[in-house]
C-alpha cells in the first residue's frame, strides 16, 4: 500500500462492536460506530479538497446509498453507489455497487458489484471488526474508481454528463 | 471511534448536512 493510502486509512477511526443487521441489541451500536467513521471520514476529505463520496442508509442501516465523484481531465463524473449489508457482517464485507456500470466492465459482477484486488480480503478478514463501510470505501471503491473510470472514459464507454442549470 | 452522547438518528442527520 502507498503512503497515502496508508495515511487516509489510519486516519478513519477504527469500530469497536462486532455486530451484525441481525443483532438486536448490538445493531444500533454498531450502526452508530459506522456513521460516526463516516462523518470523520468525509470530514477528512473535505480538507484535504478530495471530497469525492456521499452515503446515507434506511432506517434500519441495512440498505446504503449515494454517489461518488471522480475527477479526470479538469472533468467531474458522478456515479450512483448502492449495497446492502450482509447478515454475517463485519465478517463479511459489504460489496459496493455502481448499478449504471453494470456490464460496461469486466471488473464488475452481475448487478454492477465492483470486484476488489486480492489484498482486500484477507485485510478485511485481519481487521475485523475494527474496518467498517468507512474503511471498504477507503479500500474498495477509492482505489477501484482510480484504476477503471479513466480506462472507462479513454474508451469512450463512460461518457461525461454535463448538469442541466435551472 | 470516541463514545459519543449523539443519537443514531443525529448522526444520520450529521452525515447529510455535511
Amino acid at each position: 500500500m502507498d503512503e497515502t493510502s496508508k495515511k487516509t486509512l489510519s486516519s478513519i477511526p477504527l469500530l469497536k462492536t462486532k455486530a451484525g443487521p441481525r443483532d438486536k441489541d448490538l445493531w444500533p451500536q454498531r450502526l452508530k460506530e459506522e456513521y460516526q467513521a463516516l462523518i470523520q471520514y468525509v470530514q477528512n476529505n473535505k480538507a484535504a479538497d478530495n471530497d469525492w463520496f456521499r452515503l446515507e442508509s434506511n432506517k434500519e442501516g441495512t440498505r446504503w446509498f449515494g454517489k461518488c465523484w471522480f475527477i479526470h481531465n479538469l472533468l467531474k463524473y458522478e456515479f450512483d453507489i448502492e449495497f446492502d449489508v450482509p447478515v454475517t457482517y463485519p465478517a463479511t464485507a459489504v460489496e459496493i455497487a455502481l448499478p449504471e456500470l453494470d456490464g460496461k466492465t469486466a471488473k464488475m459482477y452481475r448487478g454492477g458489484k465492483i470486484c476488489l484486488s486480492d489484498h482486500f480480503k484477507p485485510l478485511w478478514a485481519r481487521n475485523v471488526p475494527k474496518f467498517g463501510i468507512a474503511h471498504a470505501m477507503a479500500l474498495g471503491l477509492g482505489p477501484w474508481l482510480a484504476v477503471e473510470i479513466p480506462d472507462l472514459i479513454e474508451k469512450g464507454i463512460v461518457t461525461y454528463k454535463e448538469k442541466s442549470t435551472q | 471511534v470516541e463514545d459519543t452522547q449523539a443519537s443514531l438518528d443525529e448522526l444520520m442527520a450529521q452525515m447529510k448536512n455535511i
